[in-house]
């Protein structure tokens, strides 16, 4: 063991449209992003695993309703949410992952549970639902994902017809 | 998206990504961050990334596996192997951005489109956030 440790964190990269950007536009974005940061941080300082610091900052991201991730995820073109995440382990190259999942407040912890639970990398759509229902996640219903800038974005670009290239949602 | 990637006291790495993908997809489209090698990868030997952007140019470019050959086949530096698939997802005309760390604990964030969200901190306590230049 010795004493290195660093994490860094991202919450989308894109066009962000930097006139939305007032200073206490920033000043809320970057507390989200240092309250996160800390939670991971201060795992990391205590010894703990890496996994698990991991986990710990993206769930603070998903719950929070800035960023495209769990709450406050774009909307498809059902008008629903459909979530992807991954996670990996650099001792072991084991992984998890999961695709088109919907109604589950942390899609990170399910892939989580791909890693460690099965044998599976990745599970998608229905069956990666199932499979968080029954290892007991969380799950949530539509309006708890839901952000009226989200939606506005969804709104204007159905309107529009923007093709998908068009980056209204910083990745 | 979002994501992290962390090295801790037993020189483990990994790597994270979360996301809710694109506004208004369609037909089940499922980007990069949840395909191992292209938004997320992990390996002790060289280096953790996780990956946020056109998800669509980081699968073709294999973007985060990519970095982690740079540094094992090529010995690059994270910074430089980070800087080179940069370039070739530049060349496909790819936007986005990622962030990545090494066993020693060096941490790289770049990006080539307007912003990215993004935060880091150091064993010496050093903290870094940061959404524009």
């Amino acid at each position: 063991m010795n004493d290195q440790f660093a994490i860094a964190i991202h919450g989308g990269a894109g066009t962000l449209h930097r006139e939305r950007f007032s200073p206490d536009v920033v000043q809320q974005y970057e507390k989200a992003l240092r309250q996160a940061l800390q939670a991971g941080l201060h795992i990391l300082q205590n010894g703990g695993r890496s996994l698990d610091a991991l986990e710990t900052a993206v769930r603070e991201l998903e719950e929070c309703p800035f960023f495209n991730a769990g709450r406050g995820a774009v909307f498809n073109a059902d008008g629903g949410h459909s979530l992807d995440a991954a996670i990996m382990d650099g001792r072991t190259l084991a992984a998890g992952a999961v695709a088109g999942i919907s109604g589950f407040k942390s899609p990170i912890q399910v892939a989580r549970a791909v890693m460690e639970k099965t044998r599976y990398v990745l599970l998608s759509g229905q069956g990666a639902a199932d499979f968080a229902r029954d290892q007991g996640f969380e799950e949530a219903a539509a309006d708890y994902f839901y952000t009226d800038l989200r939606y506005h974005q969804w709104k204007k670009k159905q309107e529009n017809e923007l093709d998908e290239s068009a980056d209204l949602n910083f990745g | 998206t979002v994501g992290a990637v962390a090295l801790d006291k037993n020189g483990n790495l990994a790597a994270a990504t979360s996301t809710g993908g694109l506004t208004n997809k369609r037909y089940g489209r499922v980007g990069d961050s949840p395909i191992i090698g292209s938004g997320t990868y992990a390996n002790n030997n060289t280096c953790a990334v996780s990956c946020t952007g056109d998800g669509e140019h980081f699968i073709r470019s294999v973007v985060a596996y990519d970095i982690s050959c740079l540094i094992e086949y090529k010995q690059l530096t994270l910074r430089d192997a980070c800087a080179f698939a940069m370039q070739r997802l530049q060349k496909i005309d790819g936007t986005g951005g990622l962030i990545a760390i090494d066993r020693w604990g060096n941490i790289q964030m770049p990006y080539n489109s307007e912003g990215m969200y993004r935060a880091c901190a150091y064993t010496s306590g050093e903290i870094e956030i940061k959404i524009f230049e």
